[in-house]
């Protein structure tokens, strides 16, 4: 097709999110130096828990970072960008979890985005049940779909396709954000097709799991919601004020 | 999640402001 260029196979659409994508190494470094700043007010050792939710913060941070920059993304008015990113920031976090333990490749722990891995019997022993059923399954989206063979193609076509999977019909440019999901799945679907044709239907599969992400994203939504609501989130947390803003 | 939603997220519009945003 005449969209394809540079690799055979590979819709532009995709390459294009490929040069997007953020060096893992970079925003490690980036959320290192911003977890070792004291938070404001806080000169004692934060408590694990408190450097997690400063951590999800920060990988939050990275996120709209890289929607910033996305091609349609960039195009839409900030009122637009805000009811996309708040329909989905939960979603994109969870995604970016999952795609980390994917590359880590190791079932008995989990990777974190500062490169601290955490073994699951640790997870059992201190996290609390919440958190520890959460962590449990997702572990078994990463198996899903470590055995349908997510690639970095896909993984970032997904990644898109969850940014922009809003009903249009909340949002003022109704025509840019139908465009970028028309675009979206028929690249998802073009690549599939071309490079798992032993797999015909892998394009469906890879949708289906978004349906786990966003029952994931919820949950995890409501246990941050517990978790605010038994005054234990530090304050000022991006998230929080993800988590109560009103939908728009 | 939803109880007690206190409007629009200000991080998050800093965040995606012209001139306003980390990138």
């Amino acid at each position: 097709p005449e969209s394809f260029s540079g690799r055979p196979g590979v819709p532009e659409l995709i390459l294009q999110l490929l040069q997007l994508e953020p060096e893992e190494e970079q925003v490690r470094a980036r959320i290192l130096g911003c977890l070792q700043e004291p938070a404001k007010g806080r000169p004692d050792q934060p408590a694990p828990f408190s450097l997690l939710c400063r951590m999800a913060d920060q990988t939050f941070i990275s996120i709209v970072d890289w929607a910033r920059r996305c091609m349609i993304f960039k195009e839409l008015e900030v009122a637009d960008q805000m009811t996309l990113l708040q329909n989905c920031w939960s979603e994109l976090l969870v995604f970016d979890h999952v795609y980390r333990q994917i590359q880590h490749g190791k079932e008995a722990s989990i990777l974190l985005v500062t490169g601290q891995e955490v073994e699951l019997s640790t997870v059992a022993e201190q996290a609390g049940s919440l958190l520890h059923g959460l962590v449990l399954r997702t572990q078994e989206l990463v198996l899903q779909l470590h055995a349908l063979q997510l690639d970095r193609q896909e993984f970032v076509c997904l990644k898109f396709l969850i940014l922009f999977s809003l009903d249009v019909k909340f949002l003022n440019n109704h025509g840019l954000v139908k465009d970028a999901q028309e675009k979206a799945n028929a690249a998802l679907l073009d690549y599939t097709l071309c490079h798992y044709p032993h797999c015909g239907d892998k394009f469906q599969q890879l949708l289906l799991c978004l349906v786990e992400v966003r029952a994931l994203s919820m949950q995890a939504k409501e246990y941050l919601y517990h978790k605010h609501l038994g005054n234990e989130m530090p304050r000022n947390n991006l998230l929080i004020e993800m988590l109560q803003a009103k939908p728009t | 999640p939803c109880q007690g939603a206190t409007g629009r997220p200000a991080i998050l519009y800093a965040l995606l402001s012209p001139g306003l945003g980390s990138g």
